[in-house]
């Protein structure tokens, strides 16, 4: 099971732009503000993955395409996940999981998809977790933080081995 | 439940100690401060990076240092219970060459359990990938380029 | 006492436009949170960096984004005030090639006024240097070495 | 007015070493783990510059060169200023700051020295601050600190100012 590509529309600096991945080693690069780490924050953005460092975003309308004298009003991401190997409880080689963000006249909602269908943050967490896909995602390593896991407590150390048993 | 996470904490250690063992040419293990009750204490991580002889207290450890042990520590943990996928951002930012390019060899050979999304700006750990994806910025927007396959 | 802060905010300010529209090819300002009294409030940064046309909030920048932001806002601060010495610990981690250079083409432009003493692993940053030592490690004692003069 | 040189004596991986600085710009360079950053560490302790994150180490004894099954009692770092253009109001073109770490049966003891003759921290600091020399160090970037600057609040941040004003 892996991600097969990643669909952004109007998410930070990409407008409309569909992403490939490997099912092995991808490598990312470009030169600084190109729009690398923004990748990850769609993705972190799409799974719900929670980290405290966030998606640099203080509101979750920051996250809408600005630019040009433009100021979009939707974003949406799509994650589309390889299942040819039957992990992920669902028919089909493939599972689709989508969050989108709309502005409204008094502020703004974000709504969570499997394969087209609304669910809930908790739904959508329990599915992943069936596929060893956490939610506080120990497997992301943001931008600056890997070498938190040495700065913290060994307390919060030991939680770590906690959460895996 | 003790038993769940000794079996776990066994697990990680034993990866850990030849993990990092390669990575980072010296030794090093997980430790518990309360071998009794796990739960009542923390997890130490005690070092000996290669050339040095003593072990060295972790919070004395270089930012190169410090990267190899927070490495080695993630694949310890994947290699006993694997996640299908590992994002990193700019992990190498502290990594010199040599170990830049270290890490990108166990990426590469571990991407067979596993996929592995990398972003970085160091050529050493480019070259381990088997594609790359260019992105630049163009008017403002986010376009991707050049997938190259190695 | 407000006078003497207006006085440097300004001095520092309109440093900054120019070193930072120098080093990131954008431009940008210091902002008081509050002009009329400024120790009622804080220090915003405002900036648009190159290839972008709307001011974006600071929290968004990248990395690479907030370390010239960072150092800009040094370089402003040393040429209104300067310190006899400054002292850089692997400030261009983020940095890419392009920009790594940039900054190491200001820092041995600014060089004239103060020392400066850097460490990095970046090959475009060392190049704008004076001169480089090297330290190496054997058996667990640091010594330097080839001290080379551009 | 700048740094010389930096004498070391059994501080962190350094046994004896005597560094030489250039009066513009030096770069320092070298493998992971080899000793860089254990240079700043020795200037920032030589002139009692006072950092958050430390040198590194829990106690000042930590700071002693251990290895080799050889652990020192006694550590010293001295710094020499070129003091060419006499902005350091002492005689001669050199003035050199020293600070010690000695073991003894119940703790340890430490202590600064300008030109052989004990000083307290805060003549040293009066005397730096003369030659603009800061001991909140905002001249020295620690490593992994240089985006603090943008992190930081906004109160802080003017803070800075502040102190320059
Ligand atoms: N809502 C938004 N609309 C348009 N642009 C945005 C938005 N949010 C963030 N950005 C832009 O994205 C840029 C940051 O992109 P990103 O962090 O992905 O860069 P990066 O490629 O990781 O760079 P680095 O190598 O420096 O880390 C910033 O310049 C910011 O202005
Ligand atoms: N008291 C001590 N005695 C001996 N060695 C020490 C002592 N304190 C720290 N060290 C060693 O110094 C090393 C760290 O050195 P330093 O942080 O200067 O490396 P560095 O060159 O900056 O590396 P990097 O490029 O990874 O940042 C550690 O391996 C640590 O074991
Ligand atoms: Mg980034
Ligand atoms: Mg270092």
């Amino acid at each position: 099971m892996h991600i097969k590509r990643l669909e952004i529309r109007n998410f930070k600096s990409f407008k409309k732009v569909a992403i490939p991945f490997y099912s092995d080693f991808t490598a990312i690069s470009g030169p600084n503000g190109c729009g690398k780490s923004n990748i990850i924050d769609a993705i972190v953005f799409v799974l719900g993955i929670s980290r405290s460092k966030g998606m640099r975003a203080e509101k979750l309308t920051d996250l809408i395409f600005k630019g040009n004298g433009i100021e979009e009003s939707h974003a949406e991401v799509s994650l589309v996940l390889d299942n040819d190997d039957g992990t992920l409880r669902f028919d089909g080689d493939e599972v689709k999981i989508k969050r989108n963000i709309k502005k409204t006249d008094n502020g703004y909602y974000s709504y969570y998809y499997i394969n087209g269908h609304p669910v809930s943050l908790s739904d959508l967490h329990d599915t992943l977790s069936v596929a060893n896909i956490s939610s506080d995602g120990y497997s992301v390593v943001m931008q600056g933080d890997v070498t938190n896991i040495i700065e913290m407590s060994d307390y919060r150390r030991r939680r770590i081995i906690d959460d895996i048993a | 439940k003790r038993e769940a996470f000794m079996n776990t904490f066994n697990g990680i250690n034993e990866n850990f100690k030849e993990i990092y063992g390669g990575l980072s040419g010296g030794s090093g293990e997980l430790v518990l401060e309360d071998e009794e009750d796990p739960f009542n204490g923390g997890l130490w991580i005690r070092t000996m990076p290669e050339g040095k002889n003593m072990v060295q207290r972790l919070q004395a450890m270089s930012g190169g240092e410090k990267s190899l042990i927070a490495l080695s520590l993630i694949f310890s943990a994947q290699k006993f219970q694997p996640s299908p996928f590992y994002i990193f951002d700019e992990v190498d930012m502290f990594l010199d060459g040599v170990n830049a390019g270290k890490v990108s060899s166990m990426i590469r050979s571990f991407s067979s359990d596993a996929q592995f999304i990398v972003i970085s700006l160091r050529k050493k750990m480019l070259e381990g990938a088997h594609g790359v994806l260019g992105v630049t910025l163009m008017d403002g927007i986010s376009h991707i380029t050049g997938v190259r396959l190695n």
